[in-house]
């Protein structure tokens, strides 16, 4: 049988976790600490990704904040050093 | 604009870089052009100068490289991340690297190199990422022309707060994003896409989705990438799904993300004389299309495709109270709305009045209330209203509505 693929679900969580932790300074995976791990840190990197774009602070990976992820772009962080 | 954290910076203002790689999909004289006048853009406006050098450590280097490629910053292949590049600083500082997996052009296809690389040497210079959507240090590509680019104002204001002012006696200036609550704002042109608006400003539109709260700015050139900036005028032929947009004598059709095959062509097709050098406004409504010319009106049969005889005409005969030049039009159920500077007219075709005076930002859901329209007075349009019963604002509606009310309380008591 074929190997089902990543559900749509998976595939935006990866682009959401992987964008927040090149731009945003969200702790990488192997490294989180388990207070890092919580869904509010993720909330807030969100939040702090759609505010600097002009997007609704909605904390939530919706249609346009996904898209502004996929978008080309500089690899230089949005914030931090 | 934002400056890099620490606000690291060069202490000379003579730079040196050295191109270290070249990417294989240009000539090395196409990349040493593109970077040279990437670098132009920040000497135009500062007091930096660039020397390119050939051997020897420079202050910018530069190379194409793919993968991981020993900065802790491993490049991702073709699109996403397109180059990165370091704050001022000894050794590594102020490098700046290329995905060598992208596609690198010197044209408007993906990506171009001369944009991508002045981006970058902002960082080398000590610039963050802007907020500001319509600056080159925005973090996102956007494709501009090269020939005819012009550092945005927020990244002047970026490097001239780091580096100080221009050498040049006169200061210069670039483009600013337009803000749209801004009540001074004024729109070059406005259509209709398949239900959306398309408002028209410079290099930018706003696209205004019915069931979307939020107004999107993005550049003209992020959905058709040879269009030029300034679109004077524009109108969506609905019966074929086409979007005619003007500038001069030429204009394009566009089928959503297509310019369509054999534009632009010239606009004396639609039978305009040599005399019409430009066209201010179009709006298309019951198979007519209505062309504003300074303060006269012209009109398309879009059926015999002629235009029709008798015109031009002068707006204030056709549209009474429109009386003179407008900046744009279009149309949405059974109103035209009409632009002229930062006001808006929503005008009654049947009736053949205005019905409405509005600020221009009406449909950009500003947070301020910018709908209210109190502070405009009949005299000061010298609006007409063809005899028809005129109303201003929903005010003026609502104390109407009152008297009537309390008269008829009074009557019934009587």
């Amino acid at each position: 049988f074929p190997v089902p693929g990543a559900s749509p679900e998976e595939k935006n969580a990866r682009v959401v976790q992987d964008y927040l932790e090149k731009f945003y300074q969200l702790p990488q995976k192997g490294f989180r600490s388990a207070r890092q791990n919580s869904a509010s840190v993720i909330v807030e990197k969100l939040k702090e990704m759609q505010r600097f774009f002009g997007l609704n602070e909605t904390g939530k990976p919706d249609r346009e904040t996904l898209e502004m992820m996929q978008k080309p772009r500089c690899g230089v962080p949005d914030s931090g050093d | 604009f934002m400056l890099t954290p620490g606000n690291p910076k060069w202490e000379q203002t003579n730079l040196t870089y050295r191109i270290i790689k070249y990417t294989t999909q240009l000539s090395e004289t196409d990349v040493e052009a593109a970077i040279e006048k990437a670098f132009q853009v920040w000497s135009n406006v500062s007091t930096l100068t660039f020397t390119k050098i050939s051997q020897g450590e420079a202050d910018i280097e530069i190379t194409f490289v793919q993968g991981d490629h020993g900065d802790n910053s491993p490049f991702d292949g073709p699109d996403g991340i397109l180059a990165h590049a370091f704050q001022p600083g000894q050794g590594i500082g102020g490098d700046a690297h290329f995905d060598a997996e992208e596609t690198w052009t010197k044209t408007s296809s993906n990506y171009n190199l001369f944009l991508v690389a002045a981006h970058e040497f902002g960082h080398s210079l000590g610039l963050a990422h802007s907020t500001d959507p319509g600056a080159l240090m925005y973090p996102n590509y956007a494709f501009h022309d090269p020939s005819t680019y012009n550092l945005p104002q927020d990244d002047i204001n970026g490097i001239q707060t780091i580096y100080g002012l221009s050498n040049n006696p006169v200061q210069p200036t670039g483009p600013s994003t337009p803000t749209a609550c801004d009540p001074r704002l004024t729109f070059d042109a406005i259509a209709s896409l398949r239900g959306e608006i398309l408002f028209f400003k410079d290099k930018f539109l706003w696209r205004r989705h019915p069931q979307l709260r939020r107004v999107e700015l993005s550049f003209i050139s992020q959905f058709w990438p040879s269009l030029p900036d300034g679109v004077q005028a524009a109108y969506e032929d609905a019966d074929k799904d086409i979007v005619f947009l003007f500038k001069g004598c030429r204009y394009w059709a566009l089928r959503g993300y297509d310019i369509e095959q054999g534009y632009p062509r010239e606009i004396s097709d639609y039978g305009f004389p040599s005399s019409v050098r430009a066209i201010d406004a179009a709006v298309y409504y019951r198979r007519k299309t209505y062309f504003f010319v300074n303060d006269q009106i012209w009109r398309y049969d879009n059926q015999r495709q002629s235009m029709e005889p008798g015109y031009p005409k002068s707006i204030a005969s056709l549209f009474p109270g429109i009386e003179s030049k407008v900046d744009a039009v279009f149309q949405q159920n059974r109103f035209f709305y009409f632009f002229r500077g930062s006001k808006q007219f929503e005008y009654d075709p049947k009736a053949k009045n205005i019905t409405r005076i509005m600020k221009i930002n009406t449909w950009f859901r500003c947070k301020e209330p910018l709908n209210a329209s109190s502070d405009f007075s009949i005299s000061e349009e010298g609006v007409h209203s063809g005899g028809a019963e005129m109303f201003y604002h929903k005010n003026l509606n609502f104390l109407i509505f009152s008297i009537v009310h309390v008269l008829k309380k009074i009557y019934s008591y009587q």
